[in-house]
């Protein structure tokens, strides 16, 4: 029998079967998200899909998208305290209009939770991209910032809160020009220091993940009766 | 009087059939992160009228299932899932994005005449 494929993928709501090229790590939130419904379809427990509990948010797909940006390389790096300049692309044409927006929440992994190889205290700085990002000019225009940090180790993942830049966003896809991600070294720095930080820095570009966790409510699957007295 | 119910083997009679939906069966191995696959099962059988008085029926399969003693030509009720449950898929789309949704009504947990 000819399986009717494209049927099935439609009510899965997809429009073509997908052929990821390259996999995506999944975060531990969402396998532990897919378990806990797991467990509960199995015991029968009546659960409401249109309430994400592990985030206490409502919604009923969750997506992580992963970071399509790249790194911007300074000049002036050994004068400027600058250890890296990222900009961060998020590419939220899967979210349909009619979703709501219910979470989007940013993930930095700065690498290891280690005390091992302990670097110089940094500040982390996430601006707005306001302008497209014009080829041979090294930094995009910097807007809004919105987050401005020191970041003490060891540090593991960083969340920042992009509800209302994702919304903003999503509203009209060209506000999307992505984020500027920057991290300095906080305080002076001698020539003995510069050496080791050429390493640190190096390490943290290699080790840098960023991605944005979107969680959606689809008004037609999840009518606000839906919600199941607790 | 009573009408002499038509004797249905147990065996023939309306309930769930188990049925596991493989996604490698289906090449979607490579794109689906979780499950595996899951238990969809289905509902086969016949719903002679004496079936409508015992099981999780519905009045209208009842009353169908006496029509259809009276006159043939009247189908008979059918078999079908009186008790569903969602299941959720991890899988990746063609943006590499990672996506959990939940699917609701994917698994018969139990079937009747309807």
């Amino acid at each position: 029998l000819r399986f009717r494929e494209h049927v099935f993928l439609k009510f899965l709501g997809l429009d073509k079967v997908p052929s990821p090229q390259k996999f995506q790590p999944v975060p531990y939130i969402m396998k532990k998200i897919f378990q806990d419904q797991e467990a509960a379809a199995t015991t029968g427990v009546s659960q409401d899909l249109c309430y994400v509990k592990e985030l206490g948010v409502r919604g009923n797909v969750l997506r992580l998208l992963p970071d399509q940006g790249f790194f911007l390389y300074s000049e002036n790096f050994s004068e400027a305290s600058s250890c890296l300049q990222k900009l961060l692309y998020f590419n939220l044409s899967a979210i349909k209009d009619k979703k709501q927006l219910t979470m989007a929440q940013l993930g930095l992994d700065l690498g290891p939770n280690t005390y091992y190889n302990l670097g110089p205290e940094m500040e982390l700085a996430l601006s707005l991209v306001q302008e497209p990002h014009v080829w041979g000019r090294f930094i995009p225009k910097p807007g809004k910032m919105f987050v401005l940090q020191s970041v003490p180790w060891p540090q593991g993942v960083l969340y920042f809160n992009l509800l209302d830049v994702a919304k903003d966003w999503n509203d009209n896809h060209q506000k999307n020009l992505g984020l500027f991600l920057e991290m300095l070294v906080k305080g002076d720095r001698d020539a003995g220091v510069n050496f080791q930080l050429e390493d640190i820095c190096a390490r943290l570009r290699r080790s840098l993940h960023a991605s944005l966790l979107v969680v959606t409510l689809n008004p037609e699957q999840c009518h606000p009766s839906s919600r199941k007295r607790r | 009087a009573a009408i002499p119910a038509p004797y249905a083997s147990c065996k023939n009679l309306c309930h769930r059939h188990q049925l596991f939906i493989n996604f490698r069966d289906l090449g979607w191995h490579k794109w689906i992160i979780a499950p595996k696959g899951f238990m969809a099962n289905y509902c086969h059988g016949d719903c002679p009228f004496s079936m409508t008085t015992s099981l999780n029926s519905s009045n209208y399969a009842f009353m169908q299932a006496l029509m259809h003693v009276v006159d043939p030509a009247i189908p008979q009720a059918v078999c079908i899932p009186t008790k569903l449950s969602p299941i959720s898929m991890l899988y990746q789309d063609n943006d590499d994005n990672v996506i959990l949704r939940h699917y609701e009504d994917m698994v018969v947990d139990e079937c009747g005449c309807g």
